[in-house]
């Protein structure tokens, strides 16, 4: 998650979840932003679909069970529509009653119990309703991130987010690390940036934050451009073009997520 | 404007604006965005502001004139804060009336009177109730845009949001044009989204659109780390990097709108 746009959040939840899949995990993709971009990158119409997560949220009746759709080998995704922009207001008498942050995680128990290793959770580039509700069913935050200075700046105000959802409906939750995206190791501005980012999270190391124990992700994920085409085919990098230097970084990536017994 | 995030708003705001006061013009800039990037990039800090346009949108005992503030020759800003990410529920009762759209046009106007060649409006990546509220001010649309395949997909749910707004509350409402950000010209990505853009814009030319004279804009704005660098010090590229190829570019992107007679 995180509220900066255009940092590369879809790309590493389509990419990150189909490299575990490749090693063998089970995963569920959860597209919870009304660009549906998630669900384009799997391969999915949104303009076709019959039941999306907009429904599931919103329809006593529609359960995640009739909404999921496979995507690949030990992938199956939980698609968006654009509707899902309407979800705040729909849900807005719970709100009332302190029960719309939650919706999800009802929504989903009954698909989750199926077994998935693996849920990975596409969020829009804000910290409304959507987000809140990926932060109370998820266990693990990863924050995608480009090495800029403005992509910096909303840090402080993303994790204050999920300590309130932490210190609120979701007590486990525990931010794992963060995914430089787009990287381009050599510049000046990426040195400068990664070193305040150091610093920030070397100095949470005391507190009693869900972030103490955040890392930089390795390895940082470089700029491809074969990451930017291929979602235009409805594919991942592992389809479209599996030993470029990006489904390198992906794989990569991967191994040191599954390496950290991530739970789930 | 742009729902689509990461694509160069804010950096087109505050470049294209400050050009345009370099060639003479009177610029005022409106951050309409909670993250405070177009803020922070005119080297004003969003943490220490007395008044923001949050307190201008929320507050009838604050005008536009209480909130400005001078932020370079012939540059004034409505600088935002944080805060502004609740300004959606504070209106919520002004929606019911069908009034909240129209509460920017309604406290800039005093402002306004006092005469700008040019009023720039960052937006957040969304198609909100602030988004909304820009559009029923602005009198063009300016949509900045990567020629990546995710970024062309929500073109047609933007132009319907300004189609909207001018069968509503702004009916000389119109797109001017896309504006190509952070641009690689040589990649064939780029190549083939510029022709899905050049067909869907031609294809409009005979509706009864807000956007059938919309065009892309020359010349592109190049890939350039020194835009990326620039807002880490709170200048624009031209106290930056006055000489460098994003300078070059946002001056001659300014001399095309400026010839175009641009409508403020
Ligand atoms: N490593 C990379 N190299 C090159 N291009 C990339 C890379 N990662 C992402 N992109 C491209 O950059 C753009 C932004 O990435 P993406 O859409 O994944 O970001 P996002 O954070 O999900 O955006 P939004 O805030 O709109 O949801 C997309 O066009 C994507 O194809
Ligand atoms: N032409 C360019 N060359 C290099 N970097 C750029 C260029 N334009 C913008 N950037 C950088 O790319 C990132 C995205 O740009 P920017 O923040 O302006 O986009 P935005 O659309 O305003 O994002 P958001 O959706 O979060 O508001 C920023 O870190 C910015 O500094
Ligand atoms: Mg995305
Ligand atoms: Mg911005």
């Amino acid at each position: 998650m995180n509220q900066k746009g255009g940092v590369g959040k879809t790309t590493t939840t389509a990419n990150l979840g189909a490299a575990l899949a490749e090693q063998g995990a089970r995963v569920l993709f959860i597209d919870l932003d009304p660009q549906a971009h998630l669900t384009l990158h799997m391969g999915v119409d949104p303009e076709t679909l019959e039941r999306s997560v907009y429904d599931m949220l919103t329809d006593p009746a529609v359960s995640a069970v009739d909404v999921a759709q496979q995507v690949g080998e030990r992938m199956s995704i939980l698609p968006a529509e654009t509707n899902l922009a309407g979800v705040e207001s729909e849900l807005a008498s719970l709100a009332a009653e302190g029960r719309a942050q939650g919706v999800l995680r009802e929504k989903t128990a009954a698909l989750l119990a199926q077994g998935f290793d693996y849920v990975m959770i596409d969020c829009p580039p804000s910290l409304g309703l959507l987000t809140v509700n990926a932060l109370a069913l998820a266990t693990e935050v990863f924050v995608p991130m480009q090495a800029h200075y403005l992509a910096l700046q909303g840090l402080s105000k993303l994790l204050q987010t999920v300590g309130l959802v932490q210190q609120g409906v979701n007590p486990s939750l525990r931010v794992t690390g963060i995914v430089l995206c787009m990287h381009e190791a050599q510049t000046i501005l990426a040195g400068e940036v990664l070193a305040d980012l150091a610093g920030f999270l070397e100095a949470a190391r005391p507190m009693e934050v869900p972030w103490r124990d955040a890392v930089v992700l390795q390895p940082p994920i470089r700029r491809n451009i074969k990451l930017a085409e291929c979602p235009s085919f409805g594919q991942t990098i592992f389809t479209y073009a599996p030993q470029c230097p990006g489904a390198h970084d992906y794989r990569q990536l991967a191994q040191s997520v599954a390496g950290m017994g991530a739970r789930g």
